[in-house]
Parts: structure tokens; sequence; C-alpha cells
């Protein structure tokens, strides 16, 4: 995974041999879980980073839920060559990784990656058909059995926000639930989508505030000054009601209502210029900065135990 | 494959209230054809949207008669993913095999 180039953009194919090689590479920090198959059979991977143990605390990860924001996909790639590199080296991350798990899906949506590599750049559902309609997919982020199909969601098909015939209806959804709730000891859940630069908490569903929303509101705010830090990007934090929109059906929202207190979503580079085809020189800068507002919420997982 | 020639990706940021519930509308408008990358949120928030090209003209004048500003992002889109897809060409020829 040295000569693996972080600074372009790579199919499915090329994704999946360098989780298999990362694996290789590190077998005693790195293994591969299988949580499931996408609507057309491609394995749903998980990088699991553990130094051992048994069902110990666990930080969740996830990129590419939303196929076309390459820039996560790519930047998750990065996180995973980071992990194995720090470790041992840096001491928050060391820290965290005696005691604690990191789960990776690097390719959270592989069907819809996959189409927007060969057929529709601008994909960003999943692939599943719709009986009665023409259209294809489902918004794998409007699936969740948080409000779902609530306000800020569309019940057609052919919608770029449709929510599914019924909550976990896709199985890259459906996989994710499953393993969260059989591991039971997730302790922070961080989604990352693309593009517009923010940082956000539950709830999208609703105005009502999470009870945990002063913590939250606080660990944000330092995760997006450590981004900051090191480019002077600047994000935008806070509940996904206040800071997007009203969105039912949501990743976090769920998580959050499992009892996953950590749970937050980011929107990475870019405020706008190329959107989805943030060219592949921003990759690595993206990935960067991201980075340092990950540790920033894994540390803070770590040390405030609950 | 599906190509975007002459595709358009506008930036609109509404003024005020009354072109905020216009570009709600739009949303759930199929007649453009419109692909919104950033959804509508509130005044003063920018909206990214790509118009396909059969859609400009008409979209375009749409927006001027409600007297909505918008600047335009992407230029041709299919220019932009041409580019990065050589890119991504051109790096997997440089590759270097595996000894």
């Amino acid at each position: 995974t040295d000569s693996y180039d972080y600074y372009n953009y790579h199919t499915i194919s090329e994704i999946y041999r360098f989780q298999d090689m990362l694996v290789a590479e590190n077998p005693n920090l790195v293994s591969k879980v299988v949580i499931g198959q996408s609507y057309e059979g491609r394995p749903l991977n998980v990088l699991k980073f553990s130094t051992g143990g048994t069902n110990r605390r666990a930080i969740w990860i996830d990129t590419g839920i939303h196929s076309r924001e390459w820039v996560t996909q790519a930047s998750g790639t990065w996180f995973a060559k980071k992990i194995v590199t720090d470790y041992g080296r840096d001491a928050a991350l060391t820290a965290i990784l005696d005691n604690m798990d990191i789960f990776l899906e690097i390719v959270t949506n592989p069907d819809g990656f996959y189409y927007s590599h060969t057929r529709n750049r601008m994909w960003r559902k999943t692939r599943k058909p719709n009986r009665g309609s023409s259209c294809i997919g489902v918004d794998p982020n409007r699936n969740w059995d948080a409000g779902f199909g609530g306000p800020g969601a569309s019940s057609s098909p052919c919608s770029e926000t449709y929510h599914g015939p019924s909550a976990h209806s896709e199985s890259e959804v459906k996989s994710i639930v499953d393993f969260v709730k059989s591991h039971g000891n997730i302790k922070a859940f961080i989604s990352i989508h693309a593009y517009s630069q923010m940082l956000m908490y539950p709830y999208g569903y609703t105005r009502t505030a999470v009870k945990d929303q002063a913590e939250l509101h606080a660990v944000a705010q330092r995760a997006v000054s450590n981004l900051a830090s090191l480019y002077g990007t600047r994000y935008r934090y806070g509940s996904i009601i206040n800071v997007i929109y009203q969105a039912s059906g949501g990743t976090i929202d769920w998580t959050y209502n499992q009892g996953i207190k950590y749970s937050y979503t980011f929107e990475l580079r870019d405020t706008g210029r190329y959107g989805f085809v943030l060219p592949a020189s921003q990759i690595v800068p993206t990935a960067r900065e991201t980075w340092l507002a990950l540790m920033t919420l894994m540390d803070h997982t770590f040390k405030n135990p609950y | 494959k599906e190509t975007f020639e002459g595709h358009q990706v506008f930036r609109i940021v509404p003024k005020d209230d009354v072109q905020l519930s216009l570009l709600k509308d739009l949303e759930d408008m199929f007649e453009f054809q419109l692909d919104f990358w950033k959804d509508v949120t509130g005044v003063g928030t920018p909206v990214d949207v790509r118009v396909p090209l059969d859609s400009l003209e008409s979209f375009k004048s749409h927006l001027e008669t409600r007297d909505v500003d918008y600047s335009i992002m992407i230029e041709d889109l299919q220019a932009v993913l041409d580019q990065e897809q050589e890119e991504m060409d051109s790096a997997a020829r440089f590759a270097q095999p595996r000894n």
C-alpha cells in the first residue's frame, strides 16, 4: 500500500485490492469484516483496526454512502493508511487503538460507486430497482428508521432523496444496522459525505435538540477548529436541521437513537467550485485536514467513556 | 454511458423568502430535469444545481424573469469530467507495477 496512489481517484476493484493488501501487510492490526452484500452482490467490506481484546468499545467511520461523492472514498482510503502508519508513532491514536477498535467502511454504496465510474458520474443512490417505477435506487441517507418517510425525504422513486419503500429496505443500510446492533459497543459513529464543509450532529428529522447537544456542539467546535488549523478551511457546525435542512431517515439520527452519543456527519470540501468533481489534487489535502477533526472526535470519545 | 455535454452547474444564492420559496418549488419540478447538488436551505445559503443542456435557456429565463441572480459554477460539466477521467487514466498508465 506504500505504492498506492493516494493522490488519484480509483475504481472499486482497486479499492478492494487496496483493502486486501492493507490487511495482508498488517495482519496484527487490520482485518476485513464483510458485513453483507450490496443489491448487485458486491461485498460490503469493513476494515477493522484492532490491537486485541474482545468486543472493545469501538468507533465507526463510513465514507461513500452517496456514491458520487468521490472525495469521501478517496479520503477513506487515506485514513486507512494513516491509521496503520500512525499506530505506534502518534501517541493519541496509539492510546485509542490500545483500548478501542476502529471500523472503517470505505465504499458504503459499492453498486452506486461502480455505476458512477462506468455509467453516470453523477449517481448518488443505491441501484435497486423500484417496483412500479422505471427509476432506480434509494437515497441511503434517507432510508434509516429515524423519522422515516417524514419531511426532508421524497416518496418519489425518481427523486434523488427517495426514502425507499420501508426503513432499512436497502441491504447497504440494513447490513450496518445489523452490525451496529450485534456489536453493541460502538461509542462513536461518523458518517462522511461531500461537499460544502460542515460538521453536524443529530437531529435532522426533528427540531427537538438532542440531550447531549451542549457537549456535541463543543466537541464539533473543537474539531472544526483543529481542521482549520492546517489550511484554514472553514466549516460550519451544528445540528443537521439547523445547519442544512430538515432531512428525515438520516444515518446519524438513527445511530444517536440507538444510544451512540458521539454521532457525527461530515460534508467535506469544497465550497462549490467543483462540487462532486473535486480535482484529484484536492484529495490528500482534504483527507489530511479531515483527519485532524476525526482525531478530535475519536480522542474525545476515548477520553469520555459512557 | 451517460454524458453531460453542455450541462452547467449554477450557483444561486436566495436573497429573500420569496426567492427561497421559488427555489424550493423548483426542487419538486421535473420540467427542467434539475439535479440539486446543494439543496435549498435558507436565505443567503448557496444552492448548486446541475442544469441539462436542453433546459439551459428556459431555466435561465425562468430565473431572470423572477429577478433571481445566479452564477455559473461549472461551464461545461463534461469537460470537467473528461479531465477527471484523463487524470485517472494517466495515473493508471504511470502506475508502477509491483516487483
